[in-house]
């Protein structure tokens, strides 16, 4: 699964997710990524998403409005996809990882599988990472 | 603080040889995102090509080198959402196209749905000029080895648990 948010100059914000699905799956079978509120939300009130993982595990807990639904109770980007996937595992036990970003720029890459390829471009700075914890940085 | 872009390659299970391509790729598409945002584009248009990007590059689960399901085809999902108005676009289950994400924008801007799905998404397609592709063009060496290796009775079971996500 691949997917980006964004917000532009003008503060909108916007999310886009595409996959193959799930290896090996029954075929018709369809996961979080075509479902508004689990393969992504956007909201230019609190923020955008974009998920990947277990994607029937995603689905249950609605997890990219979840994720919105702690930032409207104050929490960032990343306090609030820590707690939606602390969430997720505790609840039925899945795995996965969200890009973020709210209205005002602050942005999150957050994941509890071994590893999630990510990047974000923000201030002339390029982040990037892949296993938990790292965050290289390089100008752009 | 604006603007900002912010891409995913999937997570779970990535086999070592492509650490480096799977990296490689999201830099890449962020750099070309954050260019959209600079001269001036839009969200939308930064989110969607960013996704394009990476669904033409095998390394990744979307688009070329989709995994394949069990009968060993391809269908692919895809969603797209801007946040001023709550506009959204969905595809799933689509097959013999390059770039699923591109059809989900068309459905946001073209009709008055949210969602198409299997055969009628793949007649909106036409309607709408997007070419077809072979499927064969879609699939990689290695996403056609993982089908295989998991018809095994006795394929790696840690593997494909993590093979379970998307």
């Amino acid at each position: 699964t691949v997917g980006a948010v964004a917000v532009d100059v003008q503060g909108n914000l916007a999310c886009a997710t595409s996959t193959g699905g799930m290896l090996n799956k029954m075929e018709g079978r369809v996961g979080d990524t075509p479902c508004i509120g689990c393969g992504g939300y956007a909201d230019n009130k609190t923020g955008a998403v974009s998920t990947t993982g277990h994607g029937e595990a995603i689905m249950k807990i609605t997890l990219p409005r979840l994720i919105l639904f702690y930032m409207e109770q104050g929490k960032s980007p990343e306090e609030a996809s820590d707690m939606a996937l602390a969430y997720m595992m505790e609840r039925v036990s899945g795995l996965g990882g969200v890009v973020v970003v709210d209205p005002k720029g602050t942005w999150a890459a957050r994941f509890n599988t071994k590893y999630m390829a990510w990047a974000a471009a923000h201030q002339e700075q390029l982040h990037y990472g892949f296993s938990l914890g790292e965050d290289f940085t390089e100008p752009l | 603080m604006l603007p900002v872009v912010v891409v995913h390659g999937g997570a779970g299970y990535v086999a070592k040889q492509q650490f480096e391509a799977s990296t490689a790729g999201v830099r890449e598409a962020a750099r070309k995102g954050y260019a959209i945002l600079k001269s001036g584009g839009s969200a939308l248009d930064a989110v969607v090509e960013t996704v394009a990007i990476l669904e033409n590059n095998p390394t990744y689960n979307a688009g070329r080198g989709s995994v394949l399901n069990a009968k060993g085809e391809v269908e692919m999902d895809a969603l797209v959402m801007e946040g001023r108005t709550l506009a959204c676009g969905a595809v799933s289950a689509v097959r013999r196209l390059a770039n699923p994400i591109h059809l989900a924008r068309l459905v946001m801007e073209k009709t008055s749905h949210v969602y198409l799905t299997a055969e009628g998404a793949s007649k909106f397609a036409r309607a709408m000029g997007i070419p077809e592709v072979p499927e064969e063009s879609l699939i990689t060496d290695y996403a056609r080895k993982c089908w295989k290796d998991n018809q095994r009775p006795d394929a790696n079971p840690v593997q494909y648990q993590i093979g379970k996500m998307g």
